[in-house]
């Protein structure tokens, strides 16, 4: 099982878009896909059509069970999409209240980790949809991953943004054993910008190393997709962004293959 | 002195990009105006060219001397930006540690109100940026103002955000004596998209008493004032965004002008 993070403290530069189009094609590809929302605001579980203030159960369960040492069964919060193989631990509100209260309760930065373990025979793939703040759910999809995404929109606050988040994650990585590999994903990129284009440059002189080779486009297909509730690759599988985000993933597979 | 407070949990929506905008409208017009920053991802104080790692002082040392009970003055934390009558409370990434120090510290939710008491004869207006999340930054914006501006990007998944966002400031509000006036105002508007038309309909329909009878629309001399770090106004007076939110000023100042 392979847990990947899709994070990054700036907003709206398409962390749950990115979640939901390669889970969407992860499970299109025959992989049994878990997507995790922790974000407090819940637009991937809006996203699917469940509301977060009428659900029972949520991740927001499983991180306060685990931290109290209570016996969970997180099998208990998954639910259904209309995707096949493609499964959501939903989010709720509760969520924004575990800050405060991770001053009080010891170890909580490993809950998520400790989460997945139920899990490990159950899933090929797991991805987690974080919110745009640095915090404790931050701390647990930093830990709990093999991997991290980085969205980045291709335009200049966004960089800004980036120096900062790279910054924080080598702070908050030194809890790890191994150093995490991530990969910067270009996003909402239109090549008639001046913005898209200097920034696309200024990215691939200072992030080399850690920039994937392509880049998502603008595609307003995204949008429709999410008004009808449906993964990109069910709504329209040749839109230009469904095809970019299969490079994208062909690239993440290879180089996340065990050796 | 009026306080305005620009929120939305939703990232990515225009939060930062109306209050620069405003903010230099305000200044252009003749109005002595403070901006502060209370995003621990400091975008604001990135646009005006302050690193926010390498600032000595900021918005996180107000709130912690003012919760801690110590003497503090704020106008030591104000700083110039290239606009006559804009000035700037910037941010750090200390602020993203507050919310855990909340459970341990009263009547924290009141210090932005508290701080601004010093600087009512100084400024005409007061326009606060708050981060992408629900916590005792944004408690602290929603009680320290005289009203919220709510940016909502005219897409689907936003909608959705509005309404636990209002349903979250209702909940909050209680601590406050008189309710709190909002308008609500539509973003990255673009005539040509589905969304952005069947949005904006949605939003007349169901929040028409909230609603600016505007919209502001996607314009790139937005992301190219930024990379100037500079307000739109003094960037592109003519361009289309900057019509758009003079026509909002004109509302707003309006609505709040004491009879
Ligand atoms: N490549 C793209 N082209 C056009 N629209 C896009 C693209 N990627 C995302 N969007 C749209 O932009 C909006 C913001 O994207 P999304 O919600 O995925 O960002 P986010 O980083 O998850 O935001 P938040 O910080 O609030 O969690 C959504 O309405 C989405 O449909
Ligand atoms: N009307 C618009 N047209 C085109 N681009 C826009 C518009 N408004 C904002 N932008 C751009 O979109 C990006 C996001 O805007 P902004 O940073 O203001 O959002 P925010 O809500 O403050 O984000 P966060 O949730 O991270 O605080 C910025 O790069 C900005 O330049
Ligand atoms: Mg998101
Ligand atoms: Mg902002």
């Amino acid at each position: 099982m392979e847990v990947w993070t899709i994070a990054n403290q700036k907003g709206g530069v398409g962390k749950t878009t990115t979640t939901v189009t390669l889970g969407g094609l992860l499970a299109a590809w025959g992989f049994r896909t878990l997507m995790i929302d922790i974000d407090p605001h819940a637009s991937l579980s809006s996203y699917f059509g469940y509301d977060p203030d009428q659900l029972e159960r949520s991740s927001f369960d499983v991180f306060l069970a685990i931290t109290e040492r209570r016996h969970v069964i997180v099998h208990d919060v998954i639910l259904e999409t209309q995707s096949e193989r493609l499964h959501l631990i939903p989010a709720t509100i509760g969520l924004a209240g575990l800050d405060r209260q991770s001053g009080r309760l010891e170890g909580m930065g490993l809950a998520l980790k400790k989460a997945l373990r139920q899990l490990i025979s159950d899933y090929d793939y797991v991805l987690v949809d974080c919110p745009p703040v640095l915090g404790i759910l931050l701390i647990n999809a930093l830990a709990a991953c093999d991997c991290l995404i980085i969205p980045v929109q291709t335009e200049f606050l966004a960089l800004k943004g980036l120096e900062r988040m790279l910054h924080i994650i080598n702070m908050v990585m030194r809890v790890r054993t191994a150093p995490l590999p991530y990969t910067i994903v270009p996003t909402f990129y239109d090549p008639r910008t001046r913005s898209s284009l200097e920034t696309l440059a200024q990215l691939q002189r200072d992030h080399q190393s850690h920039l994937w080779s392509g880049h998502i486009p603008v595609d307003t297909k995204l949008r429709d997709a999410s008004r009808a509730g449906m993964t990109p690759i069910l709504y329209d599988p040749n839109s230009r962004a469904v095809l970019a985000y299969s490079e994208l993933l062909a690239t993440l597979r290879h180089q996340t293959l065990p050796y």
